[in-house]
């Protein structure tokens, strides 16, 4: 069965797409078939795969307003097992469209879970924008789990309550299967008094709902979406690159005991 | 005449908030009255200034859907100067109801400006979410200027063309007056390569528009909101706190110029 995992914090800046990227990289890595979903307006999964913003034409966009077909706007990535739907520009107006239909919320899943059935894939991972909008709403009611990136930093852990009661809105009015299938601490600094703190805290409020691997706050990580390329491809030695393949592991072993 | 400033930038997590919370601190302290409008349904600018979320019963939402008044609203910092209009998760529930009046752009300015003059503000700083809908366009509509903060890293290059289209349409459409009143680099460090990177490219596009004051990443600045205060009054001797006294005064005189 096709794991859908909605990358999600209405938060900005914790790593939503540096952990889809570099997640759907080495889940491909270890020989799952992945399809990354840019469901952000702002496209920062794309460029960070290395397409252009010139290079997408035909896009996400117009699969969801049957503009395009599958085949059209399907990447398929120099990496391995690895297929993107990228973002356009136009998902923004797309949020706006998609409230006059019927069933504003299904739209997303109504188009791209067939696809994700019969082509194969084990893993679709869905990088969400910050916010709770119809566009997440969209991706947590296609999913299959919601996997958190929670940035080491007070602010992040504001908005983790207000995900949650969403994330059970969702599960309770349109997927009874959504379940939050866990919690990534990012750019995580063992010197950082602060980062330790907030470590402590999620570990005692969400037990192992939290995931043993953390992502270490690491430059190469930072640096590599200016070259197009996920942080295993640009310097495989890194702690970033070390911490995402952990994380892969990890995430394979959840999805099998479920 | 009351400068209205809103803070902005689609791309999450580039410290919007936390340079709405420390500019509002420096402006007052330099004996500006400043009003600061968390327009942000996270509410991170209200909790930055020492205001939990149990305390914000009344506020912005209720002041926009006229369910309260101003002065019910509003809260008196205790910092000389500075008052602050407190956000409610309710906003993000505005963004659909505003959507349905006739002129859903000027909502927000039609019932926050008349008080900004009238209280005698000098400055009204609007932290925004990160998104270019309803919300941060009413605050848009509003504003005399945007100051739009940049973190100095490779994504959040990619949204700032975006961003700079949005200004010029409400420029256009709903705001004659609306001008870019600055873009402040965020977080920077200059031992990262990529950091140095991004404040040349920056300096070589935008030219004067770009602050000559500079936001360091320091650890203090990120510390200070779980203490519920600004950087300036958790560690005054910090590097944060030092640069964003720097920049009330460059603020300050580049308001004066205009
Ligand atoms: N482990 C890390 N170490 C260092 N930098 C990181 C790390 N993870 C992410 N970053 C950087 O932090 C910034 C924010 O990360 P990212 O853009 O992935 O967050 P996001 O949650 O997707 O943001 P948005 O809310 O705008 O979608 C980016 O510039 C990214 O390169
Ligand atoms: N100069 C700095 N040095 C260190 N940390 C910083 C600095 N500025 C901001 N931060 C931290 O970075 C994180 C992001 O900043 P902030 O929340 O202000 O950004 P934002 O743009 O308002 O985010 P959002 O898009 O979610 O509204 C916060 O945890 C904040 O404490
Ligand atoms: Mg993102
Ligand atoms: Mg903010």
């Amino acid at each position: 069965m096709t794991r859908i995992l909605a990358v999600s914090n209405q938060k900005g800046g914790v790593g939503k797409t540096t952990t889809a990227i570099n997640l759907a990289t080495t889940l491909a890595a270890v020989d799952k078939k992945v399809l990354l979903v840019d469901l952000d307006p702002q496209g920062n999964a794309s460029t960070g795969l290395g397409l252009s913003l010139a290079n997408r034409e035909k896009n996400l966009y117009h699969l969801l307003a049957d503009l395009a077909t599958f085949d059209e706007v399907l990447f398929k990535t120099d990496i391995p097992n690895l297929d993107l739907l990228p973002a356009g520009q136009d998902l923004a107006a797309l949020e706006v469209e998609l409230s006059t239909l019927d069933d504003p919320q299904f739209h997303v899943k109504n188009v791209i879970e067939p696809y994700a059935n019969s082509e194969g894939y084990d893993f679709v991972l869905v990088d969400c924008p910050p916010a709770l909008g119809l566009l997440t709403i969209n991706a947590l009611v296609m999913s299959t789990g919601v996997l958190v990136p929670l940035q080491t930093e007070f602010f992040a852990l504001e908005g983790v309550a207000q995900l949650l009661k969403t994330i059970e809105a969702v599960k309770e009015n349109f997927n009874q299967r959504l379940t939050l299938q866990g919690i990534v601490l990012t750019m995580f600094d063992k010197r950082n008094r602060l980062s330790v703190q907030v470590e402590n805290d999620v570990r005692n409020t969400f037990g192992d709902l939290v995931y043993k691997t953390v992502i270490p706050r690491n430059v190469r990580v930072s640096e590599a979406p200016s070259f197009g390329k996920p942080v295993i491809l640009y310097d495989m030695k890194s702690a970033g690159a070390k911490a995402y393949l952990d994380l892969a592991r990890e995430a394979i072993d959840r999805e099998d005991e479920n």
